[in-house]
């Protein structure tokens, strides 16, 4: 949540540049969106119309690097190489990295070193470690514990990445699952309630009825 | 909402909280101790 | 209106002081009010003792037949079964902490005094009926309250009671046992011979506005650790020796149980006796207040699974 109120105004700046620039500029824009430390998401720049403009010009690249930084990871990048996309600035290599932290993050709860030296082409844990600390958390787009005797790193929290327009179905499917769910457990504890009551009525019932019967009992005596 | 909706990917991606075998252990172990003290309770009312 | 009741009026408390009502009537004060700042400091204080009681002080004022705590402090005093008297340091700090507060423009006196009965309930034992006695002859208006941080937590409920003592000799009126509460067997005896020494008092809560905003910014929170909690991992040496208080006093029930089948017909005196709840019913409701909690403690862990372990990408 915080991630999110410390880039919304950013987004706001990005958006409102957008909305008057075209051609070169807006890739100026883009590089600059792409290279800046506080911003993780670029949702909003993509569906800026003049962005969407640039698919099929001769600035087509810049909006594939946009998606590439919207949805993709450092390996995307890597094997995207090949098709020409523009060689990254020093500032556009990390932001790539972090976001691939954040990808990972969001599959799985632990993730083990070697995987994640792998995923963003790091060569020692220390580095790592120091990526995840600096980089990572102190950017506040991740929480989580550095496990050094498992070599591995626990996610308590991670920030969301935007998401591809295909997602949102298995995401409104995930939703209403756990509405369901709760809807259930709601019910259900409606029902013991009424069961509880209904039990102690009853209970008391039979006291009385005890009670009556030792009167009774005693009167007869 | 692009925001919202990457705050709801947050939130689902944590979801379900706990599904490690050792913790199904655990809370199953919990679950069954405190049923067996609700049974010697209700033995003892008895 | 609602922070009306922070402003102190040192005419009325004068006027209060001289005419002194309490004297009248052992029973005088019937009410206390206490704020959400006094009762979080207090709970909070006796919670960090543990199985060791704590104690301190309380700040307020009186309000007719109510006495309203609006601040509590801290002494540095553990154990007060044993030293229930605050020692020198202790009197040293009161004296300090009280002309401070003066000075700092809170010109509330100190009230009463609080400690802690971690695990075994809010009443008031031999020797604090004989503190308290002894404030009420030369602090009036005075108060003792206690407060069972263990109990707090395994009830999910604030356990608290206010006390007042009677004067030496006062034969109280019969009147209806206060709320039912389990003694643990080693101190029935204690709680027994002196329970009629002193009365209870209705206790209500009141916050101010700015009490008000702060809590509701610490809802998230106060939600996020509880839900981040269980009773049942919490309390579970509270309710192992719960339970074997229980043994114990089934044991000493099955006892007595035998002696009075030795013993010739019930004489009447006995049979009045056991109009009143008899021990056996008495264990049973103490077995039922330990299985409910329990049972709670599992529902709340059986719902948080449920709600949070069950979702499927």
């Amino acid at each position: 949540m915080d991630i999110e109120h410390r880039q919304a105004e950013i987004i706001d700046h990005f958006v409102k540049q957008a909305e008057v620039m075209d051609g070169a500029s807006l890739a100026a824009l883009v590089l600059e969106a792409t290279s800046h430390p506080s911003l993780f998401a670029f949702s909003e720049i993509l569906a800026s119309p003049n962005v969407r403009k640039l698919e099929g010009s001769r600035y087509s690249l810049t909006l594939d690097l946009l998606r590439l930084f919207a949805y993709g990871t450092w390996n995307d990048y890597e094997v995207s190489n090949s098709g020409g996309l523009p060689a990254l600035l020093p500032d556009q290599v990390r932001k790539l990295k972090q976001l691939t932290v954040l990808t990972l993050a969001e599959t799985k709860k632990v993730l083990p070193y070697d995987q994640l030296m792998q995923e963003i082409d790091v060569s020692n844990v220390r580095e790592l470690e120091d990526f995840l600390i600096n980089e990572c958390m102190y950017a506040g787009i991740v929480r989580g514990k550095l496990d050094q005797l498992r070599r591995c790193f626990e996610v308590q929290f991670a920030a969301g990445r935007d998401l591809r327009p295909e997602q949102l179905n298995n995401m409104i499917q995930t939703l209403s699952n756990w509405l369901g769910t709760s809807d259930n457990l709601l019910q259900s504890i409606q029902e013991k309630i009424k069961w509880a009551d209904a039990m102690s009525e009853a209970d008391k019932r039979h006291h009385k009825e005890i009670e009556d019967r030792v009167e009774d009992v005693k009167k007869s005596l | 909402d692009h925001s919202l909706l990457r705050q709801v990917s947050s939130l689902l991606r944590r979801l379900p909280t706990m599904e490690s075998e050792k913790f199904q252990d655990d809370f199953l172990m919990e679950f069954n101790d405190t049923l067996l003290i609700t049974y010697l309770a209700m033995f003892t009312n008895c | 209106d609602a922070d009306a009741i922070y402003a102190y009026d040192e005419a009325a408390q004068t006027k209060s002081q001289q005419e002194k009502p309490w004297t009248q009537d052992p029973n005088y004060f019937k009410k206390v009010r206490i704020s959400a700042l006094a009762l979080l400091k207090m709970v909070v204080h006796a919670r960090s003792g543990g199985t060791i009681e704590v104690m301190g002080l309380m700040q307020g004022k009186t309000d007719g037949n109510a006495i309203v705590v609006m601040d509590a402090f801290a002494l540095p005093v553990e154990g007060t079964e044993t030293r229930v008297n605050a020692q020198a340091d202790a009197y040293e700090y009161m004296v300090d902490y009280s002309q401070t507060n003066k000075q700092a423009g809170r010109l509330e006196n100190v009230v009463g005094w609080y400690h802690s009965h971690p695990g075994y309930g809010c009443w008031l034992s031999g020797i604090d009926v004989s503190t308290q006695m002894l404030n009420q002859q030369f602090q009036e208006p005075f108060l003792a309250v206690v407060i069972d941080p263990t109990r707090t937590v395994s009830a999910g409920k604030v356990e608290i009671g206010a006390f007042r003592t009677y004067p030496e000799g006062y034969k109280p009126p019969d009147e209806p046992v206060s709320e039912y509460q389990t003694i643990p067997l080693n101190k029935i005896e204690d709680f027994g011979v002196h329970c009629k020494q002193y009365y209870s008092l209705d206790i209500t809560y009141f916050k101010s506005s700015l009490d008000c905003h702060l809590l509701d910014l610490l809802w998230n929170k106060y939600w996020v650790n509880t839900l981040s909690s269980s009773p049942l991992l919490a309390n579970r040496d509270y309710v192992a020796g719960q339970i074997s208080d229980l043994a114990e006093k089934l044991e000493q029930a099955e006892n007595q149980l035998a002696h009075t089948r030795l013993g010739s017909f019930l004489g009447p005196s006995q049979r009045k006796k056991e109009h009143e709840e008899s021990q056996l019913a008495k264990i049973t409701r103490d077995s039922s207040k330990i299985t409910v909690e329990q049972v709670h403690g599992l529902m709340s862990q059986v719902i948080k699974d449920i709600l949070f372990n069950s979702v499927r990408h």
